[in-house]
């Protein structure tokens, strides 16, 4: 554990924590892709399987039900309890386009031809494309809400720390993950589009039609 | 390059 890897995590949660409070408190789910939040809830359930497999800390368990508990959370939310705010007419990003492309590269590139190594090779893969079919929803109807926009850029953020964390560990453990590494450059490279708006426009976003 | 495994982080 270091620091970057440890902010990059509590980016994650307050990420996570963002939106949830978000859809909670506005009772309603607009602007949101119910798509996006669907396949963040399959990344951790194809990841997170190892905690019944092998335990590596308690903090490491800890956050991972934490993490899988929120997102079924937000899609319970969205689906079921505030499913009248869903917006589905703009949530229409085909999620087979990027399903069957990362489940062939997880058969492809892993580190192993288990059942379990390929899951997560999948988890690793689907992470740094899940959040396109938000991009798409924002594309489309022009706008997304600050607090959205909040949301997206701690979601950015925790792989851009993440990064830190690869390079700190490859020079103290002499540790690095291919797999993980080139999926988590991709990652954030589909979130400087956004971290410039972000920065350079202001919270609330609007993209110029 | 390549090496990996020992998923330790989230």
């Amino acid at each position: 554990m270091n620091i970057f890897r440890l902010a990059g995590d509590v980016s994650h949660l307050v990420a996570i924590l963002i939106l949830l409070m978000k859809i909670w408190r506005s009772k309603s789910c607009a602007g949101i892709s119910g798509r996006s939040q669907v396949l963040f809830a399959l990344v951790f359930t194809t990841r997170y399987l190892d905690l019944f497999t092998v335990y590596i800390s308690a903090y490491n368990t800890v956050m991972k039900v934490v993490f899988l508990a929120l997102s079924y959370a937000t899609v319970y939310l969205i689906y079921m309890r505030f499913r009248n705010s869903y917006d589905s007419e703009n949530d229409t990003f085909r999620v087979e386009f990027l399903l069957i492309p990362v489940i062939g590269l997880s058969f492809l590139e892993n580190y192993a031809f288990t059942p379990l190594e390929i899951l997560w090779t999948f988890s690793i893969f689907l992470e740094s494309v899940a959040i396109m079919p938000q991009l798409f929803m924002i594309t489309k109807t022009g706008e997304a809400e600050s607090i959205t926009t909040h949301y997206l850029f701690f979601l950015g953020l925790y792989r851009a720390l993440y990064i830190a964390n690869w390079v700190w560990r490859y020079h103290t453990e002499g540790f690095y993950d291919q797999i993980a590494i080139v999926s988590g450059v991709v990652q954030t490279i589909f979130y400087c589009d956004f971290f410039y708006l972000y920065v350079t426009r202001g919270e609330e976003i609007r993209t110029p039609s | 390059w390549r090496r990996g495994i020992r998923h330790d982080e989230l």
